[in-house]
């Protein structure tokens, strides 16, 4: 009998192990099952490809902003037309102790500029073309930033894919593809200095299936990945931008790239019920998003709200929202220059509660009760 | 403009919202560095009665981040100027108050008032609700443009749902 019970407890051992690990196999299963897409990283960018690069980035021990970073230098080779080194960006980060921040790189007017210059907004939908309009590009110097608070991967390697992609070039992306079937954009690319770089032998603007290259793109990025980013904003790459710059008209200076200055600060926290959103304050957009959804959070809206005649009720309350946010448009602007209105009052109780009050369920006004008198332009970015 | 969301398995989430404004800037293109400028400061049309050195152009640019009380985080953003605000702000309401799923909280067709405050709506609205805004007395008005897109994801009770806008016939990744 005293022979038996260490068997006993090793059999009740093993059996209890195999227990655990059952257990433990089926609640991963049933985790990984439920979930719709992902369990432990994701990247939502604009296409598969910058996507996959931000995921790889992640599989390499990359943190979130190292994926960024990659899925961010991807885009400007897979969507040129969208964004890319010569531009700026806001980012939002929370960090894993739940602490949020707003790293601000927009682009900055430089220290020379056009003295009548907006005397050449256009009065009418259109692009606004030419070197006047070329702010301080702040887009490297912001991964910069983020990257020497949150990067995990050298510097190097978040350039490494993009750097490829633009030096062997890619099939002409689909959507760039359609788009450059677009009159006005396609008679824009072949009109400028863009058809060195998206036209054919012909001169006209490429198609399915030709090959997208950025062979002197590849090389900036190169020396940018070794030299770090002050090889834009002090060194040769900079020089030579500023020359063709300043050759198509442009008035930035060296100087304006020197002191470009990234800005970092608390972004702006704004009750939703029991959700809680951190917006990037101005000149970002964000509180009037915030002001929109906190107008919208006064009125009953939930799953039933898409049915039947409640449907037109919400999109009601949202239009005569989206109306009022017209009329407080140009209160966001850079908080830096004091002369400007500021925007906190967009997520005051009080101001929402009062704007609220305005809004009727049965009927709309013409534009000056919601004080939009004098309209910006619609932008198209 | 684009946007990125993107979150790590340390829990590290970012919202990034990037542009060199309209479709290829200002189409000034850098041929000894192989850089597309921008045109930033054509934001500042109509917006601005003056403007200074240093300063920034005011921006729809909104890339948010959200936190339920039970824990849950939405890291969302969103491209197409003007329209930012609307496409991401139905895309919130979508997920959050109808309870769609954050896919087809993107996907939902978005209502865009336009700085006359016109309502444009995008392709897939019921004609009894185009009819109904009508009776209402919104100025509805035909509109091809939308070049709202929206990027974002989800994550909750250990899931990460992750959505890139097939409006501009884009996908996510993770793992």
């Amino acid at each position: 009998m005293a022979n038996s019970k260490p068997w006993l407890v090793c059999c009740c051992v093993l059996g209890a192990l195999t227990c655990l690990a059952l257990i433990y196999l089926c609640v991963s299963l049933l985790v990984v099952g439920r979930c719709a897409s992902f369990t432990r990283a994701a990247v939502a960018a604009d296409s598969r490809l910058c996507s996959d690069i931000g995921r790889s980035i992640l599989l390499q021990g990359g943190s979130a902003v190292d994926g960024a970073i990659a899925a961010l230098l991807c885009t400007s080779v897979v969507n040129p037309q969208s964004m890319g080194i010569g531009g700026g960006s806001i980012v939002t980060v929370r960090d894993k102790t739940g602490h949020i921040k707003v790293y601000n790189f927009r682009e900055t007017v430089p220290q020379r500029f056009k003295v009548d210059l907006l005397s050449d907004c256009p009065s009418t939908f259109t692009l606004s073309t030419g070197s006047q309009w070329i702010g301080v590009p702040g887009e490297l110097r912001g991964y910069e930033a983020l990257h020497r608070r949150y990067g995990k991967l050298s510097w190097a390697k978040l350039f490494e894919p993009t750097i490829k992609l633009a030096r062997d070039g890619i099939k002409m992306p689909p959507f760039l593809t359609e788009l450059l079937k677009e009159p006005l954009i396609k008679t824009q690319v072949e009109h400028s200095s863009l058809c060195k770089l998206l036209c054919n032998a012909n001169k006209t603007a490429l198609g399915k299936g030709d090959t997208l290259k950025f062979s002197q793109l590849a090389e900036t990025l190169e020396i940018v990945a070794q030299k770090g980013a002050d090889a834009f904003y002090t060194g040769k790459i900079g020089q030579d931008l500023i020359k063709d710059i300043k050759e198509a008209g442009g008035t930035l200076e060296m100087d304006d790239l020197r002191s470009f200055r990234v800005r970092e600060e608390n972004a702006w926290k704004v009750s939703l019920g029991n959700t809680h959103m951190y917006i990037p304050p101005p000149p970002a957009g964000g509180a009037l998003l915030a002001f929109i959804l906190k107008l919208m959070k006064e009125f009953p809206i939930n799953a039933t709200s898409m049915e039947g005649q409640q449907k037109t009720q919400m999109y009601h309350y949202f239009i005569e929202a989206a109306k009022f946010a017209n009329g407080q448009r140009r209160s966001i602007s850079d908080p830096h220059f004091s002369t400007k209105k500021s925007a906190a009052h967009l997520i005051d109780p009080s101001f929402i509660d009062r704007i609220r009050r305005k809004i009727s369920m049965n009927c709309t006004h013409e534009n000056d009760y919601y004080s939009n008198v004098a309209p910006p332009l619609d932008r198209f970015g | 403009t684009t946007h990125v969301s993107v979150v790590d398995e340390d829990g590290l989430a970012v919202s990034a919202t990037s542009t060199i404004n309209q479709i290829f800037g200002g189409a000034v293109y850098s041929p000894r560095t192989g850089v597309i400028m921008n045109n930033e400061l054509s934001d500042f049309c109509k917006r601005a009665d003056a403007i200074s050195a240093g300063e920034q152009p005011p921006s729809s640019m909104a890339p948010v981040i959200l936190e339920s009380e039970s824990g849950g985080l939405l890291v969302i953003g969103g491209s197409g100027g003007s329209m930012i605000t609307s496409a991401v702000a139905l895309a919130i309401m979508n997920r959050l108050w109808l309870k769609m799923s954050l896919k087809d909280a993107i996907a939902a067709p978005i209502v865009y008032v336009d700085s006359e405050n016109n309502v444009k709506l995008e392709r897939g609205f019921d004609q009894s609700v185009v009819d109904g805004l009508k009776a209402l007395g919104h100025k509805v008005r035909d509109w091809k443009y939308f070049f709202n897109v929206v990027n974002g994801l989800e994550k909750e009770d250990g899931c990460i749902e992750a959505v890139s806008d097939k409006r501009k016939m884009g996908q996510a990744a993770g793992y």
